[in-house]
């Protein structure tokens, strides 16, 4: 089973 | 004092159409280089990264940088008043709190202004963000159309699409409960026109899930280019991306699903 992943998680926010 | 100008309007009615159903809200970056968004949707799932070169517009003046907070619905009630031939022009002054949209009909006759209020941005400030554009395991060239379409179709299997490329082609499935359903699309080899051509080009197969409701917010794009571009690595978001004519580009960051 797959969840969906947050885009947060691969950039690093300024 | 800040000014953007563009012959055709429609190509900013295209612009909002991309991203009304990603975004309520987002701040407009305006500098002398032009206009950037980078806003992500509520659910921090997706990140559209919009940018719109100065050189790119008729006219353009921005005095100082602006960073501006629009509600992308009422954005899209102006643009609405726009005729599909006017040309648009946006001014604001320095540290607005209104931003102007002006039509222009092309004989002149009819002007039409109007004014919206900006909102105060309370989200943290994203910063810019910087990719490699040649770090990607596999960069796929293919007609916009085609892709809005496979989106479609394959949304009726289920709740995501698994994207499989390989050095032969793209390969989109989706399974549900009453079946499933696989397109592939393999490289051409000499398409008659450049718009229709699908290339593959890898480094490493990648397959990769993403959620259908986000593919079928991004396809909302494709009335803005003939072609849109999938770059991808495994484990990394999705970039889907799309050119503005001569003017910038919108690009779509997808989280993929991963394995519990």
């Amino acid at each position: 089973k797959k969840t969906q992943n947050k885009i947060d998680a691969y950039f690093k926010l300024q | 004092m800040f000014e953007a100008r563009l012959v055709q309007s429609a190509i900013l009615k295209k612009v909002l159409d991309a991203i009304k159903d990603l975004l309520t809200e987002a701040t407009f970056e305006c500098s002398d280089s032009g206009i950037q968004v980078q806003a992500m949707d509520n659910a921090h799932v997706s990140l559209v990264s919009l940018n719109l070169r100065s050189d790119g517009f008729d006219k353009y003046r921005c005095d100082r940088n602006l960073s501006m907070g629009m509600s992308i619905a009422s954005m899209t009630k102006i643009l609405r008043c726009a005729g599909a031939e006017d040309t648009v022009t946006l001014r604001a002054v320095d540290n607005p709190e209104n931003i102007m949209f002006i039509f222009e009909s092309p004989n002149k006759e009819k002007l039409a202004e109007y004014e919206m209020k900006l909102i105060n941005m309370d989200q943290e400030h994203l910063g810019i963000i910087k990719t490699k554009e040649t770090s990607y395991s596999c960069v796929v060239k293919m007609p916009s159309q085609e892709f809005s379409r496979i989106c479609r179709d394959l949304s009726q299997f289920g709740e995501s699409i698994t994207f499989a490329c390989s050095k032969e082609g793209i390969k989109f499935s989706a399974s549900g409960d009453f079946g499933q359903a696989t397109v592939k699309l393999a490289q051409t080899a000499d398409a008659d026109k450049e718009e229709e051509a699908v290339l593959v080009t890898m480094q490493e197969p990648v397959k990769l899930t993403f959620s259908c409701r986000y593919l079928n917010c991004f396809v909302k794009a494709g009335p803005l280019c003939a072609q849109v571009q999938l770059s991808m690595s495994n484990d990394v978001p999705l970039v889907c991306e799309y050119k503005i004519g001569d003017i910038g580009h919108i690009r779509y960051y997808l989280a993929p699903k991963i394995d519990d």
